[in-house]
């Protein structure tokens, strides 16, 4: 029965393992992420939860979600945080502190710069099988789409579309770069 | 539901048409009127766009499921579906030997040779095909054919892919797109179901992010991320392609396969 299966349902996961992490960068952090598929329960649920850490000024990739919302409480430390929707502003732009919390609505685009104490946080996300599509880095949504497609939208050259795919090869947790390389890009 | 449920108690049924058009630099997009109860009782919301020839539809996701006919014309449709691998890659000779694709002329095409580009699949699209793409997945339209590129859309707003409300949302990686007026109001989840027009374009989603941000995310010059903002880009979401867009695909028939030797074919041939 019903009951029963319940009885024996696994009901608990540990989520802040560092060895355990899904996504990881010596230089900026780690991201595990429970989805109904490690805990299945959560498929009845339809939640799934998220636990990061970005180190000191370290960068979580924009990116969005693409099929739920994700509401973000912050464990410790702090960080810039924008949130853009289909407005012409973005409908966050400030600072994330401890203890407080944060709705990302879905397919709200969001980026995190880490502060000088770090970053880290536990993310409920509204889907048990939630999917992030993040816009820099390997896995990104720019790296998937031809050169030229990305020329024309953004009326860059070639090998500056080139570099818009290519100069992070890194996925969703950026590491800061130097002073100088920063320098030097600019 | 209930308050959808509520919106079906329609009396009559009209035929519609579209209620707003917003013009672009290759082409326009025109809207059903959300806010019109019958749309509003099925849940969706119904757009047509009409690619001129070299128009690019620029990459964007939307907040429900989406299934398109092309109802006109013929072109290339894109989809950038995270976890997929960039398949369809040139290497320097295979760059050489593709003289069919054209590229942009000039100062590019050297640099291009010494290193190729690699990408997700690319579709070939034509008059009488359905598309689907999942919610929140960016995709691209772009017309090479030598007449309009018609496409009509609906989204399934109501479709429980969506969690925001039911409004239409459509979120551009690209350009500057100003579309319908923007009301920002409250967050736009499915409480605030109907009790404003928000929706569509309005900029792109890297507009509303810090310019240092993007320059330090993207690895990128200042000026480029600039340009990802796209502030004085005036040509709408569907903008022309100068040069004819010669992105990796496989060529439309296949060429014939040079005869191979006849002793290949015979078996016990050592390896």
């Amino acid at each position: 029965s019903l009951e029963e299966s319940l009885c024996n349902t696994r009901l608990k996961i540990n989520i802040d393992n560092p060895s355990r992490a899904d996504v990881y960068n010596p230089q900026a952090g780690r991201i595990n992420r429970i989805n109904s598929r490690k805990l299945p329960i959560l498929r009845d649920f339809n939640l799934n939860a998220e636990r990061g850490v970005l180190y000191r000024n370290a960068i979580m990739a924009p990116h969005w979600n693409l099929n739920a919302h994700s509401i973000i409480y912050v464990t410790r430390g702090s960080a810039q945080v924008q949130i853009v929707g289909n407005y012409q502003q973005p409908i966050y732009d400030g600072e994330l502190r401890q203890d407080q919390i944060i709705v990302v609505p879905q397919n709200f685009a969001v980026v995190k710069r880490a502060k000088d104490q770090g970053f880290e946080w536990i993310a409920f996300k509204t889907n048990d099988n939630a999917m992030v599509n993040p816009l820099v880095g390997r896995t990104s949504a720019i790296r998937a789409m031809p050169e030229e497609i990305l020329q024309n939208a953004f009326r860059i050259s070639s090998e500056e579309a080139r570099r818009l795919k290519y100069n992070r090869d890194e996925v969703e947790l950026l590491a800061p770069r130097p002073q100088s390389e920063q320098r030097d890009v600019a | 539901p209930s308050q959808r449920q509520s919106r079906c108690q329609v009396q009559n049924i009209d035929a519609l048409e579209p209620t707003q058009k917003v013009q672009s630099e290759a082409g326009e997009t025109e809207h059903w009127d959300q806010s019109n109860e019958q749309l509003e009782c099925a849940g969706v919301s119904v757009t047509r766009y009409t690619i001129q020839p070299r128009g690019l539809l620029l990459p964007h996701y939307n907040n429900a499921p989406q299934i398109t006919y092309v109802t006109q014309g013929r072109g290339m449709h894109g989809a950038a579906i995270p976890g997929c691998p960039e398949t369809y890659q040139s290497s320097q000779q295979s760059e050489q030997q593709q003289q069919q694709v054209p590229y942009e002329q000039g100062q590019g095409q050297e640099e291009r040779s010494t290193q190729g580009d690699q990408h997700q699949k690319v579709r070939e699209i034509r008059q009488g095909d359905i598309l689907a793409v999942p919610v929140g997945v960016a995709n691209w339209f772009y017309n090479d054919g030598e007449t309009p590129l018609v496409l009509v859309t609906l989204l399934d707003t109501s479709n429980n892919e969506n969690q925001l409300d039911d409004n239409r949302r459509t979120f551009y990686l690209g350009g500057n797109p100003q579309g319908q007026q923007q009301q920002r109001g409250s967050l736009p989840f499915r409480r605030t179901h109907g009790s404003q027009q928000e929706s569509s374009d309005a900029g792109n989603i890297f507009n509303g992010m810090d310019e240092q941000i993007l320059t330090e995310a993207f690895g990128v010059r200042q000026e480029t991320a600039r340009k990802l903002r796209g502030e004085d880009d005036n040509r709408g979401n569907i903008v022309r392609v100068e040069n004819r867009l010669g992105v990796i695909r496989p060529p439309k028939t296949e060429q014939p396969r040079q005869q191979q030797p006849e002793e290949e074919d015979q078996p016990g041939r050592p390896n």
